[in-house]
């Protein structure tokens, strides 16, 4: 071969005409296929089908029974665990992933019954002070992107060069929605001088707002709406009702909340400005971002070792949450870079609110190993239950309104727990 | 597990922060 490859004189010779236009035309058919791949498949009204694109290793770990695996592990790690048997297990777990057990509460490492009970730990108070920015991280992890979503097409990169749809991600407005119905309601809502405030006929003043000298609201007057009756459920479709097309909402429902003091309400309306849903002159929303304003988003990354609670990243009110059942990939950055539609395709819960500058939105999206959502004040709340997922982009959903008279909405102070991922 | 934070924020709004970089609970991800 050695001999061949170099005693074997090399000859150059022109290459016909029709052997250059036929490799033209390859080039070009080869591009067209990439594009045409590229191009986004919409349903009969127009929006995106969500489906399962990447290179064949995606489509291996695809065809894997991913949420029954989900379901089996965290079986698994909800087993209880011989006592003398802990300290030695969940140091390996740290020193393996990284934990830091200085910072956690209880430090007994005994205390904690199962890998999936120690995955859940608490820190102790003060372990993460808080900055006072106006935004600040809700977990522990690491950054995979941040940016601004283009208004035109409403699509959030997911990493360079992969784009998804910010519908498909938080689901898709619709007229008669708590956010709508509060908008609506609007003129039955003023403030004077944000001295007092009137909301639908009831009189609160502001030492009841900010709970000074003056009795609860709660103890001085009940909200016009009573609880867990739906405020408007014009538009809500049979709950029992299979989905029929994307972004269907199968389900409305009312979250009655275990406990609101006026004066927490009162400390996120403070921050917020004092009169978020009474005097709002625009509905919040993704789709109603106000003149001046941009959206933005941010990914963050937890990984196996982190403190995997989360809080709340800002002041602000959460009006509804949507459940939408989907797979559970693997959400490493490494699957990020490989799967599309990765976020959109997998469980998550869309929690939907409003803060001093309109819109806000915070999801919490599972994985493989970490399937089960927790939000502490939404006991209703079940994420990765047995059972063939429906259609991509169906949720179910829940409106708060019913957790703070003021604020109709679930308020939430910055840094505050909100809930967190449980293995399996 | 991942978080995605969305929301409408004044044009002056900035994030502190870059991809990669590890942060923890209440550590500031962007001002004003």
């Amino acid at each position: 071969v050695i001999t061949a490859w170099t005693s074997t004189p090399t000859k150059w010779y022109p290459l016909p005409l029709a052997v250059g236009a036929l490799l033209l035309v390859a080039i070009q058919y080869r591009r067209k296929v990439r594009n045409s791949a590229k191009e986004v498949e919409v349903d009969e009204e127009g929006r995106e089908v969500i489906k399962l694109k990447g290179p064949w290793h995606v489509h291996v770990i695809g065809a894997l029974p991913l949420r029954n695996m989900s379901r089996l592990w965290g079986y698994v790690n909800s087993l209880e665990l011989p006592v003398w048997f802990r300290p030695y297990g969940y140091r390996l777990y740290a020193y393996a992933f990284g934990c830091n057990l200085d910072e956690i509460e209880p430090s007994d490492l005994r205390s904690y019954p199962s890998l999936g009970a120690f995955f859940y730990r608490k820190l102790k108070d003060g372990a993460r002070p808080v900055d006072p920015a106006v935004l600040v991280s809700p977990a522990d992890g690491t950054i995979l992107h941040f940016g601004t979503i283009d208004q035109d097409y409403m699509r959030v990169e997911q990493v360079k060069g992969i784009t998804y749809h910010l519908d498909a991600l938080l689901g898709v407005e619709r007229p008669g929605s708590p956010v709508a119905m509060v908008e609506h309601n609007r003129d039955a809502s003023t403030v004077d001088d944000q001295e007092f405030a009137i909301v639908n006929g009831i009189e609160y003043t502001l030492e009841q707002l900010i709970g000074g000298s003056g009795t609860s609201s709660e103890e001085s007057s009940t909200p016009s709406t009573p609880p867990n009756e739906v405020a408007d459920d014009s538009d809500h479709p049979d709950p029992h009702a299979p989905p029929k097309k994307f972004g269907q909402r199968i389900d409305a429902s009312v979250v009655e909340p275990e406990r609101n003091t006026t004066a927490h309400d009162a400390s996120v309306a403070l921050e917020m400005g004092v009169k978020p849903a009474l005097e709002r002159k625009y509905s919040t929303g993704a789709r109603n971002v106000r003149p001046g304003n941009t959206l933005h988003f941010a990914v963050i990354y937890l990984a196996p070792g982190d403190y995997h609670r989360f809080h709340s990243p800002t002041a602000w009110v959460v009006e509804k949450r949507r459940h939408f059942v989907g797979e559970l990939f693997s959400v490493s950055p490494w699957m990020a870079k490989r799967l599309e539609n990765l976020f959109v395709l997998n469980e998550r819960v869309a929690l939907l609110g409003r803060w001093k500058y309109g819109f806000f939105g915070m999801v919490p999206v599972g994985a493989t190993n970490v399937g089960s959502i927790k939000v502490n004040f939404d006991q209703t709340l079940r994420t990765n239950v047995r059972g063939r997922p429906p259609p991509p982009g169906t949720y179910t959903e829940a409106v708060y309104s019913n957790a703070s008279p003021i604020l109709r909405g679930q308020p939430l102070t910055p840094a505050e727990e909100m809930g967190g991922f449980c293995l399996g | 597990s991942t978080i995605v934070l969305v929301f409408e924020a004044p044009a002056d709004f900035e994030f502190t922060i870059h991809a990669g970089d590890k942060v923890k609970v209440g550590q500031c991800l962007g001002d004003i």
